[in-house]
């Protein structure tokens, strides 16, 4: 475990905390994608099949039951709570996450480590993590205002996987022949993704003024 | 072999 792991792991946990926050206490998923939700749970749930099966220490285990109980949990108000399921803009929320699934099973099942079930569907969870995050930034743009909370929520979320390319980097300098491209790439890709949104974060921070993302 | 791969990262 190294600082840039942990920090990634505190911001990933610190995301998923201030998304259950919101929903909990003001019971309002308002701005929030469903879609990208339910893409995280299937996330978790193919990352973490090992669970139950290789142990790395208290802390790896206690986490992974964390991020899969908050990540259904939270889909769960989403989609059945009876205050919260209101408050969720369907119609906004239209991006086709299914068209996201299968491309990246189709990757895992050619491009991974090992041709194994297990590696397949861990390596098709680092795909589907990359692209996650699509529906709720074209939520975003769709809304316009975004509110402090969902805004952190996302700049939370897109930093955790900056903080793991540098415990990748990291790993590579300190540990003799650890290579692990996939991964590396696919980390690499995700925090991409979120460079726009991070640079109107900033903006609107820096002016202190409402987030507004361009449509 | 375990810390080896990134089987041990979240």
């Amino acid at each position: 475990m190294n600082i840039f792991r942990l920090a990634g792991d505190m911001t990933h946990l610190a995301s998923v905390l201030v998304l259950l926050l919101k929903i909990h206490t003001i019971k309002s998923c308002a701005g929030v994608s469903l879609k990208t939700q339910e893409l995280y749970a299937i996330v978790f749930a193919t990352r973490y099949l090992d669970i139950f099966t290789s142990f790395y220490s208290i802390y790896n285990t206690l986490m992974k039951l964390i991020f899969l109980g908050s990540s259904f949990s939270i889909v769960w108000y989403m989609r059945y709570h009876k205050t919260v399921r209101r408050t969720y803009d369907r119609e906004q929320d239209t991006f086709r996450h299914w068209f996201l699934v299968l491309p990246c099973l189709l990757l895992a099942l050619l491009i991974h480590e090992k041709f194994t079930f297990l590696e397949v569907l861990w390596t098709f969870s680092l795909y589907l993590e990359a692209v996650a995050i699509l529906p709720q930034l074209v939520l975003l743009q769709r809304t316009r205002n975004i509110d402090n909370l969902t805004g952190q929520y996302v700049f939370l979320l897109g930093g955790y996987r900056g903080f793991y390319i540098l415990n990748w980097i990291y790993r590579y300098l300190t540990e003799p022949h650890f290579v692990h491209w996939i991964t590396w790439i696919a980390g690499l890709v995700q925090t991409l993704l979120y460079a726009d949104f991070f640079y109107y974060y900033f903006q609107s921070w820096k002016n202190n003024k409402k987030l507004q993302l361009p449509a | 072999q375990q810390e080896e791969n990134t089987k041990d990262e979240l």
